[in-house]
């Protein structure tokens, strides 16, 4: 189990694997600046701010570790095949999405190589196209009410366009045809020019 | 309906009642919510003109109004499990928050979590009988995240058995809480206990501020709203100026520390305790982000396949943009994320409960682990979320600049997550406290559990792969 493994960019378990090793690397980098910094610092309060901008990165990349872990985990509790299938992709697109935001992380960890970069951006491509004709049915499943979404955008219906013209003809700048101020300030400062 | 949508609809390859029962927990549990969801939508009582065309009073009016309601008809349902009210609620509520909010995710639960028996017996029925209508003050107009060095001063009189409440300085005002400035009639004041000239640090106090008959301030009490804000219209977030008040000896909640009646302080067995509440608020907040960028994903996706745009082939008509590459690019991987953090929300509330379970048992050893990874994924979550609905406002182009499309509002309801309960940057440090003081543990040979655990792994077991 300690021969080294190679991060399978299809295979999210591996992915799992790979955000766990840069969660560790990052979390090593900032303790050893902090212990760095506390050589030379005036006290530890000093040692800490001046490893701060190390130690957010590694609680963030802790917590990106925790999300890409239980998002995999929670697929196993998926029996519907096409369910599990559709969320699989998208879970995939989750995790290759979070590398290519943070490679330098994952080049810098020695966890991927600039190949295996190359070859991530591809793959979320065409996993974007995977994805597209589930898109609506994805953010159905939501299953939020046009009463509680209150959007004429995101209609269920997708009839926006009558219901964004109602809605505009409602706002109480429509109330008159014409609005007092022109009687109030147009009309005077039109007579007096 | 839009034939676009509908063509998307059968383009699907599963069905999505399945993912939503999946979401929910349960087939039954969608049934139940759709149920209750339904009940707020029928009701005339909660029909109002859309809250964009009214101003900040007749917003905040149409606001208590919804509660009040909202508060009579849970108990006329006799809708009592808590899964159940937050559907109810979050139809009455829509896209805004509620002049009631504190009451019930702060006031309340910080009520039940630690006040002592007898205190339970006097303060819960008039709490949940919104006699007392209470908020949460612990922010200060100077002090925020960094909770210790809050100004507020409580100190013990021993000669009457009661505590003097103040604010010293003008960075001491109470600043922020919800339903402070015109709705509750207490407060739970977080302040600096002194007794017997020592300073015992933060702890809790039932604070009357306004007359349960008349609702006027009481005696020393400066209260007010703080203005119109980014968004939280329908919020009265208050201040509150304390000039020496007097409250009786039992208004400390004193579950865990103690002051006897001469003084003596007693100390709580955990000083992580006051941060219970915040640990579930934050635990909560994982999934109000999962909520509010799902639905920012809701709109732009849909309004995605109804709009057309430009020309992706000469001659052919205007195409989808959703079919363009470019914008599967931004609001596909959110619509992803918005999956990641509702999973990630159940667990956090699942994981909330056990631990807190085991708290009440006297066993405190996880809190620690629930309270730095509460902290960090508040932080990760909420400031994707953020950025997250900005993507999808821009997404539909001008249209989503207006209040029609509520992206508008979803973001400004819900930006103020990367602030309140814990600044995210400071969160994020309180992890990593944890993460560092783990990493020494592992390096000195220590086999740690729970979430950290990956520390003692060997970190060599990946190699990159040369393609």
């Amino acid at each position: 189990s300690s021969r080294p493994t190679v991060v399978s960019i299809n295979d999210l378990a591996s992915l799992v694997e790979a955000y766990k090793f840069r969660a560790a690397k990052l979390v090593e980098i900032a303790a050893k600046n902090l212990q760095a910094e506390l050589q030379h610092s005036k006290s530890n309060e000093d040692a800490w701010n001046n490893s701060s901008i190390d130690l957010v990165r590694a609680s963030d990349a802790h917590c990106h570790y925790v999300v890409v872990k239980l998002f995999a985990a929670k697929l196993s509790e998926i029996g519907d095949t096409a369910v599990h299938s559709v969320l699989s992709t998208l879970a995939l697109l989750y995790a290759l999405h979070g590398v290519t935001q943070n490679s330098g992380d994952f080049l810098q960890a020695g966890l991927l190589s600039v190949p295996q970069l190359a070859q991530i951006s591809q793959r979320l491509k065409g996993l974007l196209s995977e994805l597209r004709p589930n898109a609506v049915a994805l953010v159905d499943s939501f299953d939020y009410r046009d009463e509680m979404l209150n959007s004429v955008l995101g209609r269920y219906d997708g009839n926006v366009y009558e219901h964004m013209f109602e809605w505009a003809k409602r706002s109480p700048l429509n109330h008159t045809e014409v609005h007092e101020s022109q009687h109030k300030y147009l009309k005077p400062l039109q007579s007096k020019l | 309906m839009n034939p676009d949508i509908s063509r998307e609809r059968e383009n699907a390859s599963f069905n999505p009642e399945i993912l939503t029962n999946i979401l929910d927990g349960g087939a039954e549990k969608t049934r139940r919510r759709r149920e209750i969801e339904s009940l707020v939508i029928s009701d005339p009582d909660f029909q109002h003109e859309d809250l964009n065309f009214l101003s900040r009073s007749e917003r905040y009016d149409a606001a208590v109004r919804k509660s009040a309601q909202m508060i009579l008809k849970l108990r006329e349902y006799g809708i009592s499990d808590p899964e159940e009210i937050y559907s109810y609620k979050s139809v009455v509520k829509g896209v805004y928050q509620e002049p009631f909010g504190v009451h019930y995710v702060m006031f309340m639960p910080t009520l039940n979590s630690q006040c002592t028996a007898e205190q339970r017996k006097k303060w819960i029925p008039l709490a949940e009988s919104f006699h007392m209508l209470g908020t949460y003050a612990q922010t200060e107009l100077g002090h925020g995240t960094h909770i210790r060095a809050l100004e507020t001063t409580a100190t013990y009189d021993p000669s009457t058995q009661e505590f003097v409440l103040n604010s010293p300085t003008i960075s001491s005002i109470k600043w922020w809480p919800g339903g402070l400035g015109k709705t509750s009639n207490h407060a739970i004041v977080l302040a600096q206990l002194y007794t017997q000239g020592k300073c015992h640090g933060l702890h809790a106090f039932i604070t009357p501020i306004r007359c349960m008959k008349t609702h006027m301030p009481l005696p020393g009490v400066v209260v007010g709203d703080i203005g119109p804000k980014f968004g939280f219209d329908e919020v009265d977030n208050g201040y509150l100026k304390l000039e020496n008040v007097r409250i009786p000896r039992e208004n400390m909640l004193m579950k865990y520390a103690k002051v006897e009646p001469d003084g003596t302080y007693v100390k709580p067995p955990s000083d992580k305790l006051t941060y219970g509440t915040m640990v579930f608020i934050r635990s909560m907040i994982v999934g109000e982000s999962a909520r509010a960028l799902s639905k920012s994903c809701t709109i732009a996706i849909r309004y995605s396949a109804v709009r057309h745009q430009s020309e992706l082939r000469p001659g052919e008509p205007e195409p989808q943009i959703l079919d363009y590459q470019t914008q599967q690019y931004k609001l596909f991987p959110l619509l992803a994320t918005a999956y990641a953090f509702h999973f990630v929300g159940q667990y956090m509330s699942k994981t909330y409960h056990r631990i807190s379970g085991d708290i009440n048992q006297g066993d405190f050893s996880e809190l620690p682990e629930l309270h730095a990874l509460s902290a960090g994924l508040k932080a990760f979550t909420t400031w994707a979320a953020n950025t997250g609905i900005e993507v999808c406002r821009m997404s539909c182009g001008g249209h989503g600049y207006s209040r029609c499309s509520s992206l508008p509002d979803i973001y400004v309801t819900f930006t103020p997550t990367c602030t309140y309960e814990g600044e995210n940057t400071v969160m994020m440090l309180q992890t990593a406290r944890y993460l560092v003081k783990s990493y020494k543990q592992a390096r000195a040979g220590q086999q740690l559990t729970g979430i950290v655990s990956y520390l003692n792994e060997p970190q060599n077991r990946i190699q990159p792969h040369s393609v």
